[in-house]
């Protein structure tokens, strides 16, 4: 159990260094354990250094530098426990118009074989959609769903 | 195993029966506040198998059913059908096409369907076992969960990294 | 002391109930003490009904009524302890744009005499600014500051 | 009492020192993830007499000296200075122009100013008591607080309430 524990400790951490450049457009993160004495009972560290920066404490970085961090862990695990499909509802809140372009671009160029369910208000996200569907409550309370197209959105905003 | 479709019937504010279909690549959900996209999201945990009714923001089993507005009156039961095209044998069944139906009334009785045979919520979840689908994976990330992971205690992160494990 | 707090909870609760409908464009909310026999001790309800939906428990609430519910909370706080300034650090992530521009004109039509310092990365939010502050890195991990006005802003986005 | 300027020095991403001048009404504050945005909300929040560095999201009191970068060399002083417009008298002095300075350096001692007075922390907070800017105001609602505020239980909110009272 705890020889397993590891394995997968040490693959998730492998793509977490791997996939944060990706995501950040630079920089570095790894994972560590935080007793390596102790393999049953060890928590798990985060150190992430965005691109430029010194690294620092995890708790001094922005809302949206955890927000990314975050969603990089996510992806990091998802490479070594791959799902057939993926459902995001609205991961990137707190992301600027720049990194909801990457996070996009990130899934557009992800493996071609899982789909993926973006509940998203963003515009980056929507234009990098293969198909969009809009939910609605013309009648109060009652939600019903159509599909439309990017630029339909668009005129609504 | 793509996933194929998403009916939704009387679960939450979805009184009026309403069908998403899946193609590849990525699908999105757009919509003002309220409107309804994250009941979508649980319509999809709660057909998997979702037990605890706090993933699905409730408090009680029946929450799930369609409560009523003025105009409209609540109904007695809510229903949620998902399909899978199992060609590739990813789930657990010899079906090539996997129709999975869960529904529960007001009385809080809930019925399981595997291609319209009635089974036990445990023939749920071991049709996902293994498939990158079960209840530990990632398949589903709820909003506002980002954030929770990020705050989460070094010893909870473990606990993500063992149900990967 | 307890006079005084069922006395502020009086006020906040009507302010609560007065601003739902401004902020949600429609609806009713107000403010229930959990034990109105042990005011030294009760906690406090938020009953929220957001416009043509029926009256349902807290939780079922959707992200963004949830935002909202907690800045009309805030608000009506602020109407009963007026501050002179008041800075809002990104308060409107969940909103739809909708939302936004709603809450964006409340602030616009909020007593003339408290600043505000909005930190955003909306748009409908920035278009309601008398004076727009862009920060930004142009030096990897160096904060400088800049004038801007909404139309380089918009170029950039 | 218009807020009239901060003026952020050495604090956090801020080596170099910056000025902001807040006129009438709203204000905003744009920029990238990471640019600095939130670390001038904490620069006032440091600046009026905030004592706890878990609101600061830090884990020591020096860790709001600008650490350096690859290509600058970490400082050994922040200091941060806002000024406000006294004459509606709002804030406790008969000063017509307010202006409080914070400092502090990389063994740990800190220093305050009022109108290039050396006071003590007490006297800050005795400044701001009953002008709607003390430590219990809604005067500057952090990033991330307001999911906070909703998933409070009922017994947090009323806390919320007494602080107001
Ligand atoms: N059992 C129910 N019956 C009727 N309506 C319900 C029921 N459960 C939840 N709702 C309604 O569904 C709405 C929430 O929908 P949902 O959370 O899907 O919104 P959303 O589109 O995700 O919004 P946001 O963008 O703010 O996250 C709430 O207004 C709630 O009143
Ligand atoms: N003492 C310090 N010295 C140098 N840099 C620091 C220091 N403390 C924090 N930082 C840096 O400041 C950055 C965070 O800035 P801030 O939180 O203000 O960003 P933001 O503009 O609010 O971003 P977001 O839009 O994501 O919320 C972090 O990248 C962090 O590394
Ligand atoms: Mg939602
Ligand atoms: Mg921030």
């Amino acid at each position: 159990v705890s020889t397993r524990f590891k394995e997968t400790f040490e693959q998730v951490s492998a793509a977490f260094a791997d996939i944060f450049p990706k995501m950040f457009g630079g920089g570095h993160a790894k994972l560590a354990l935080t007793d390596e004495t102790d393999i049953l009972n060890t928590g798990i560290d985060i150190i992430a250094q965005p691109p430029g920066k010194k690294l620092q404490s995890l708790s001094l970085l922005s809302g949206g530098e955890r927000a990314l961090t975050t969603i990089t862990l996510l992806f990091a695990i998802l490479k070594v426990r791959p799902v057939p499909f993926c459902i995001l509802d609205e991961v990137e809140a707190s992301l600027d118009e720049a990194n909801v372009d990457r996070f996009a671009q990130f899934l557009k160029n992800y493996d071609l074989t899982t789909q993926f369910i973006m509940i998203t208000h963003r515009k980056g996200s929507m234009a990098q959609a293969d198909q969009l569907y809009g939910v609605m409550m013309q009648e109060s309370g009652i939600s019903s769903l159509l599909s439309v197209s990017l630029s339909e959105i668009e005129q609504q905003l | 195993m793509p996933l194929k479709s998403l009916t939704i019937n009387g679960f939450k504010s979805f009184p009026d029966k309403v069908t998403l279909e899946f193609p590849k690549g990525i699908t999105g959900i757009v919509g003002p506040n309220g409107s309804g996209k994250s009941n979508i999201t649980e319509a999809m945990r709660w057909v998997m198998g979702e037990t605890n009714v706090r993933h699905l923001r409730g408090e009680n089993t029946t929450d799930v059913i369609f409560g009523g507005t003025a105009m409209k009156a609540p109904l007695n039961r809510a229903e949620v059908t998902v399909s899978f095209d199992n060609q590739a044998k990813q789930l657990n069944s010899d079906f090539k096409e996997i129709e999975i139906t869960r529904t529960i009334f007001r009385n809080g009785d809930t019925n399981y369907q595997i291609n319209q045979q009635n089974v036990r919520l445990k023939d749920i979840h071991d049709l996902f076992m293994d498939s990158g689908l079960s209840k530990e994976s990632f398949s589903i990330i709820s909003q506002g969960s980002v954030e929770q992971i990020f705050n989460a205690k070094p010893a909870d992160r473990r606990s993500v990294i063992e149900e990967a494990a």
